[in-house]
Protein backbone atom coordinates (compact mmCIF):
# COMPACT_ATOMS: atom_id res chain seq x y z
CA UNK A 1 0.00 0.00 0.00
CA UNK A 2 1.32 3.41 -0.95
CA UNK A 3 2.12 5.66 2.01
CA UNK A 4 0.43 9.06 2.23
CA UNK A 5 3.80 10.78 2.00
CA UNK A 6 4.72 9.04 -1.25
CA UNK A 7 1.34 10.12 -2.65
CA UNK A 8 2.27 13.72 -1.87
CA UNK A 9 5.13 13.55 -4.36
CA UNK A 10 2.88 12.21 -7.13
CA UNK A 11 1.03 15.45 -7.74
CA UNK A 12 -0.14 18.67 -6.15
CA UNK A 13 -3.71 17.36 -6.21
CA UNK A 14 -2.69 14.22 -4.30
CA UNK A 15 -0.99 16.41 -1.71
CA UNK A 16 -4.05 18.64 -1.35
CA UNK A 17 -6.41 15.66 -1.03
CA UNK A 18 -4.62 14.57 2.14
CA UNK A 19 -5.34 16.42 5.39
CA UNK A 20 -1.80 16.26 6.77
CA UNK A 21 -0.34 17.05 3.36
CA UNK A 22 -2.55 20.09 2.87
CA UNK A 23 -1.76 21.29 6.40
CA UNK A 24 2.00 20.93 5.93
CA UNK A 25 1.88 22.67 2.54
CA UNK A 26 -0.12 25.46 4.18
CA UNK A 27 2.56 25.91 6.87
CA UNK A 28 5.17 26.09 4.12
CA UNK A 29 3.19 28.72 2.20
CA UNK A 30 2.62 30.78 5.35
CA UNK A 31 6.38 31.02 5.69
CA UNK A 32 6.67 32.01 2.03
CA UNK A 33 3.86 34.59 2.39
CA UNK A 34 1.93 32.78 -0.36
CA UNK A 35 -0.87 31.15 1.63
CA UNK A 36 -3.50 33.16 -0.27
CA UNK A 37 -2.93 30.99 -3.34
CA UNK A 38 -3.90 27.85 -1.40
CA UNK A 39 -6.86 29.43 0.40
CA UNK A 40 -8.13 30.72 -2.94
CA UNK A 41 -7.80 27.23 -4.46
CA UNK A 42 -9.86 25.70 -1.62
CA UNK A 43 -12.37 28.57 -1.77
CA UNK A 44 -12.96 27.82 -5.48
CA UNK A 45 -13.62 24.15 -4.67
CA UNK A 46 -15.97 25.10 -1.84
CA UNK A 47 -17.81 27.61 -4.03
CA UNK A 48 -18.38 25.01 -6.75
CA UNK A 49 -20.33 22.89 -4.21
CA UNK A 50 -22.60 25.74 -3.12
CA UNK A 51 -26.27 26.02 -4.04
CA UNK A 52 -26.74 28.87 -6.53
CA UNK A 53 -30.33 29.39 -5.34
CA UNK A 54 -29.15 30.39 -1.87
CA UNK A 55 -28.57 34.12 -1.34
CA UNK A 56 -25.35 33.47 0.58
CA UNK A 57 -23.73 31.99 -2.56
CA UNK A 58 -23.64 35.42 -4.20
CA UNK A 59 -22.14 36.86 -1.01
CA UNK A 60 -19.40 34.20 -1.07
CA UNK A 61 -18.68 34.94 -4.74
CA UNK A 62 -18.33 38.62 -3.83
CA UNK A 63 -16.11 37.78 -0.87
CA UNK A 64 -13.79 35.59 -3.00
CA UNK A 65 -13.62 38.34 -5.60
CA UNK A 66 -12.87 41.09 -3.08
CA UNK A 67 -10.44 39.09 -0.97
CA UNK A 68 -8.44 37.28 -3.66
CA UNK A 69 -9.24 38.39 -7.21
CA UNK A 70 -9.04 42.14 -6.62
CA UNK A 71 -6.17 42.49 -4.18
CA UNK A 72 -3.82 39.75 -3.08
CA UNK A 73 -0.91 37.58 -4.09
CA UNK A 74 -3.49 35.70 -6.17
CA UNK A 75 -4.60 38.77 -8.11
CA UNK A 76 -1.27 39.57 -9.71
CA UNK A 77 -0.91 36.02 -11.03
CA UNK A 78 -4.26 36.04 -12.83
CA UNK A 79 -4.63 37.05 -16.44
CA UNK A 80 -6.35 40.44 -16.84
CA UNK A 81 -9.12 38.81 -18.91
CA UNK A 82 -9.78 36.30 -16.13
CA UNK A 83 -10.05 39.07 -13.54
CA UNK A 84 -12.43 41.14 -15.64
CA UNK A 85 -14.60 38.12 -16.44
CA UNK A 86 -15.12 37.47 -12.70
CA UNK A 87 -15.71 41.17 -12.02
CA UNK A 88 -18.37 41.39 -14.75
CA UNK A 89 -20.08 38.19 -13.61
CA UNK A 90 -20.46 39.59 -10.09
CA UNK A 91 -21.52 43.03 -11.30
CA UNK A 92 -24.30 41.46 -13.38
CA UNK A 93 -25.11 39.07 -10.51
CA UNK A 94 -25.02 36.21 -13.03
CA UNK A 95 -22.96 33.85 -10.94
CA UNK A 96 -22.49 30.22 -11.89
CA UNK A 97 -20.66 27.28 -10.35
CA UNK A 98 -17.82 27.41 -12.88
CA UNK A 99 -17.15 31.16 -12.67
CA UNK A 100 -13.84 30.72 -10.79
CA UNK A 101 -12.64 27.66 -12.75
CA UNK A 102 -10.29 29.50 -15.10
CA UNK A 103 -8.78 31.53 -12.23
CA UNK A 104 -8.38 28.37 -10.15
CA UNK A 105 -6.59 26.63 -13.05
CA UNK A 106 -4.19 29.56 -13.42
CA UNK A 107 -3.35 29.49 -9.70
CA UNK A 108 -3.10 25.69 -9.66
CA UNK A 109 -0.57 25.80 -12.53
CA UNK A 110 1.37 28.48 -10.66
CA UNK A 111 1.52 26.29 -7.53
CA UNK A 112 2.43 23.17 -9.54
CA UNK A 113 5.32 24.94 -11.24
CA UNK A 114 6.57 26.92 -8.26
CA UNK A 115 5.56 26.49 -4.63
CA UNK A 116 4.79 22.75 -4.90
CA UNK A 117 8.27 22.06 -6.33
CA UNK A 118 9.85 24.23 -3.63
CA UNK A 119 7.80 22.46 -0.96
CA UNK A 120 9.14 19.03 -1.99
CA UNK A 121 12.69 20.17 -1.33
CA UNK A 122 11.91 22.32 1.73
CA UNK A 123 13.21 21.57 5.22
CA UNK A 124 9.60 21.63 6.52
CA UNK A 125 8.82 18.66 4.21
CA UNK A 126 12.12 16.84 4.71
CA UNK A 127 11.80 17.10 8.49
CA UNK A 128 8.28 15.67 8.31
CA UNK A 129 9.29 12.63 6.28
CA UNK B 1 -26.23 36.63 10.12
CA UNK B 2 -22.71 35.69 8.99
CA UNK B 3 -20.27 38.34 7.81
CA UNK B 4 -18.64 37.94 4.38
CA UNK B 5 -15.42 36.86 6.10
CA UNK B 6 -17.25 34.15 8.05
CA UNK B 7 -18.94 32.88 4.89
CA UNK B 8 -15.60 32.82 3.09
CA UNK B 9 -13.93 30.90 5.92
CA UNK B 10 -16.78 28.36 5.96
CA UNK B 11 -16.49 27.97 2.18
CA UNK B 12 -12.72 27.30 2.46
CA UNK B 13 -13.17 24.89 5.39
CA UNK B 14 -15.87 22.95 3.56
CA UNK B 15 -13.37 22.14 0.81
CA UNK B 16 -10.48 21.09 3.06
CA UNK B 17 -9.67 17.36 3.14
CA UNK B 18 -11.12 15.43 6.05
CA UNK B 19 -9.14 13.18 8.37
CA UNK B 20 -8.12 9.86 6.84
Amino acid sequence: LESPVSRWTRSLLSLLADQDGAQLFRSFLEREAAVDTLDFWFACNGFRQMDLREPKTLRVAKAIHKRYVEHSAVSRHLKPATRSYIKDTIKKQQIDSAMFDQAQTEIQTLMEENSYQMFLTSDIYLQYI
Amino acid sequence: YDSEDDLLQKCISSAMPKKR
